[in-house]
């Protein structure tokens, strides 16, 4: 527990810092493979030519995933997470060090592929995004209640490939909107563009609103 | 470092009390919907009427999996994890006192879903086993090498759709390789159920090297 009030104090800090330079800050959570990494590269390639991004990638091995945000050609910090499962205050505060605030108006963070203990761990964000596929199953949400109470943006992803897994998307929804009755649902595929433009309208909101 | 050391004492004993008992016992890890419950439900179909079985069912809540176990008919324990990210000893040990592990063959823990902490927590098991689908991409092994290094079994499942998210189960196979030589590496399919005698086939030897 006083882990917990240390990383929030410390968030705080973080979240102050990223307010005073008008960065919208967006933390993506979700399980591991469903499909963060491609929702960010699709954030970033559709808004990269209007505003400028920065990306923060935190997982075991943050090179990975790195590179391939490097490849857009946006700021990339990787963050190392070692054992841990989750990325913290502290890594973040690290790794804003690494980035010229004054000139970023987003920024992406990229959780470490878990559906528990980032819920926990506050970094400084604007938004908390949780991203779940159909692969894992429609229960995973009641199976996970607290990350989809405390998220402001869920995802719904891979529902091209819901026939081949034998579930229904609607149902999945159906579930966030029991534990969470305000959140935004999107139900996307990296496939099919026009269900990525809801996505990519949500953060340019944010940015917007953040000016 | 004393958690773990901690953990390890109990795990110990655990597997001495395991041993005792001639109970081989089976800790399956795997990433947030793989298809764990659905590769334990199979063994569990296929080597019921010739062994005793009993299942150990770890999650945030745990008894979400546990019932789909009840429904075949053998004794199964729910540990529910809370805001921990794996099973630990202390739990396992909870849950064996209520086996009547005199009267087991084979005892399978279903751990939670998670690829980095589960490594570190002997529960006091023979046999690791490591389970991913192919849904959650090719590039899934080598971010996380300890858990491959550190199994011994791995389990490559959903291969049925593995066109669907433009991944070769063969490209996952090697990279396990590459970590760990030795180690056995299964391509199943809950819908093909020659795949699945390899890893039914598996159990049912360590079962009776228990003998
Ligand atoms: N069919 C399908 N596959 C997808 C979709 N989105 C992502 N994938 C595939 O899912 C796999 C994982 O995608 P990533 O974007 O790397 O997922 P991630 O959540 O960042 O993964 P980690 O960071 O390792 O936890 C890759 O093989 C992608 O090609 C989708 O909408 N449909
Ligand atoms: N297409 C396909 N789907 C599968 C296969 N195995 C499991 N699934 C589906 O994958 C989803 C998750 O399966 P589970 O067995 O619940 O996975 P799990 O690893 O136990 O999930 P958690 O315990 O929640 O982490 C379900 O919708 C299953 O029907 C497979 O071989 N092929
Ligand atoms: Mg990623
Ligand atoms: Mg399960
Ligand atoms: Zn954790
Ligand atoms: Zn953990």
């Amino acid at each position: 527990h006083d882990v917990f009030r240390a990383n929030d104090k410390l968030a705080e800090k973080n979240r102050k810092l990223l307010e005073k330079h008008e960065v919208f800050a967006v933390n993506v959570m979700g399980a591991i493979g469903s499909g963060k990494t491609t929702l960010i590269e699709e954030a970033v390639k559709a808004l990269k030519d209007r505003y400028r991004i920065a990306v923060i990638a935190g997982d075991v091995i943050a090179e990975m995933d790195a590179s391939r945000f490097r490849k857009l050609g946006v700021p990339t910090v990787p963050a190392n997470t070692g054992k841990e499962c989750h990325l913290d205050a502290k890594l973040v505060e690290k790794a804003l060090e690494e980035l010229d605030l004054e000139n970023i108006d987003l920024l992406i963070i990229e959780n470490v592929g878990n559906l528990i203990c980032p819920v926990d761990f506050k970094l400084g964000e604007e938004l908390r995004v949780v991203a779940v596929s159909v692969s894992e199953g429609d229960d995973i949400i009641l199976k996970h209640p607290m990350i989809f109470k405390t998220s402001e943006l869920a995802v719904i992803n891979k529902v091209d490939i819901a026939k081949a897994v034998d579930v229904n998307p609607e149902t999945m929804k159906r579930d966030i909107l029991i534990l969470n009755p305000e959140i935004p649902v999107l139900l996307t595929s990296k496939h099919d563009k026009e269900s990525l433009k809801a996505w990519i309208g949500y953060l340019e909101e944010g940015i917007k609103d953040m000016k």
